[in-house]
């Protein structure tokens, strides 16, 4: 059975979509079986792992909407052992068309149910906490949270962690915080030691001890249609992108 | 009457907050009278302006649910000419909510026609192009749009325009794309210069003159609740707010 994990944040630009795509591709390089769900209309996992607009085909929308099975839906990636299911424009329109359908809240959980043969998926969520989000995380077993080193993304931080309560305690009673990793951590600046410092007094051990750095060739990637891990696989952002990906499997099996 | 500006991007983490406070600061030192519109359920733009939770009454979600006149949830923040509706936690509930309402996608619209005694009338958007969105897209005369200097927020663009089009054709008439603005320009790497030049070619005049440098005071304001422009007045980034305001008046005034 699938491990599935739901990357979620609804402050915007704090590195869900950096993190979904490099996690997964850091598992499939380790020789998992890796599938990762664009789940924003947006559609930036979709292109950051070389499936620009014009090579998707349905995707994500037409699972939630119409109940197609992931297997005929998921393409393969450049990256051995890692599918996506990429996300169509019309995603966008799907907040709306979902509100009235029946088990509206479970929709992707459902779907999911049919992916066979894979150790991990990962759902890369908008920025948000409404109906697209919540499909995420009423599938997934475990959240886990990119926290940007900035004022305003540690803000949001206690009403994510409400929320994720909140579905706990309704939808999804096995839903786990797996964890919260701090991004775009810049070593020049007080403002990331004081944030990353206040999250480990507010979080705890629910705070990776992997952080990711702010790292050039990390916003470079995407253009190429590659994850740093293959765009520059020695780039500081890449190296930390490895690193989590063994705390989280350590985490998981309760080293 | 007032001039009324949207300030949108789905993309998240571009700069939409941060310009919407700084430029609704620059021009109430100007001694305009100006009112932010908190339409994000993060509620940044409020406590960026020293609104923390604790201060915030009643604000968006009570306007456009119950139809309370602005005038009775406008607040004034430590900036002369500067009021604020903020974001109650409740705006988050907001989406589902007004999905069933008469004449949704006008609500705000319909509110801030009583907004009496405004020069300008500033609308903080959030990531998304949902309902809470429309509404700013529909209440506005224009739209401005932050674009961070990123190769997945260049990405997102195009969709932007194309549904600003559609509200044009659809919900409001009047709606004109006001610019857009580069954001978090960073002069010492190429990536700003290729996405700058990228936007310049595909928008030509649209793209503002005026650029925001990525520049640490501003993301340290906001831990202050304070605008950048009072916060260290002669920053990079308070200079490049103190001229976006004022190219946006001599483009608004046909200079
Ligand atoms: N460690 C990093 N170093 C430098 N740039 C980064 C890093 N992580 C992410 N970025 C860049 O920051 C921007 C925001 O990251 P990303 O798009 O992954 O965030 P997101 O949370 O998925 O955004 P959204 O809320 O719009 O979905 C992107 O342009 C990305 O390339
Ligand atoms: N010019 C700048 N230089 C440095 N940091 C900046 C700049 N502009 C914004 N920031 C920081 O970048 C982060 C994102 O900016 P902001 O929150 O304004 O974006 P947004 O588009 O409103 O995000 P959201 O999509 O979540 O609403 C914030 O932490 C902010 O302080
Ligand atoms: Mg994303
Ligand atoms: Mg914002």
């Amino acid at each position: 059975q699938a491990k599935t994990l739901a990357i979620a944040n609804q402050k915007g630009g704090v590195g869900k979509t950096t993190t979904a795509i490099n996690l997964a591709t850091a598992l499939a390089l380790q020789g998992r079986r890796v599938l990762l769900v664009d789940l924003d209309p947006q559609g930036n996992a979709s292109t950051g792992l070389g499936l620009d607009r014009r090579r998707r085909g349905v995707g994500t929308y037409t699972m939630l909407l119409d109940g197609i099975a992931p297997a005929t839906l998921a393409q393969s990636t450049g990256i051995t052992g890692l599918d996506v299911i990429s996300a169509e424009p019309d995603l966008a329109g799907a907040e709306v068309e979902l509100v009235s359908m029946d088990r509206r809240e479970y929709r992707l959980r459902d779907s999911l149910e049919a992916a066979d043969g894979y150790d991990h998926i990962l759902i890369d969520c908008p920025p948000s906490l409404t109906l697209l989000t919540l499909n995420g995380l009423v599938a997934a077993g475990s959240v886990l949270v990119p926290l940007q080193c900035e004022f305003f993304a540690l803000e949001g931080i206690s009403q994510l962690v409400h929320t994720i309560e909140l579905v706990k305690q309704s939808l999804n009673p096995g839903l786990a915080l797996q964890g919260i990793v701090l991004t775009m951590f810049d070593r020049r600046n007080n403002l990331s030691d004081l944030i990353a410092a206040d999250a480990r007094s507010f979080f705890g051990a629910s705070v990776y001890d992997t952080m990711i750095p702010r790292n050039i060739r990390v916003s470079e990637a995407p253009s190429h249609g590659k994850p740093v891990l293959t765009y520059d696989k020695s780039s500081a952002g890449a190296l930390a992108y490895v690193q989590l990906a063994a705390e989280m499997l350590a985490r998981q099996s309760g080293v």
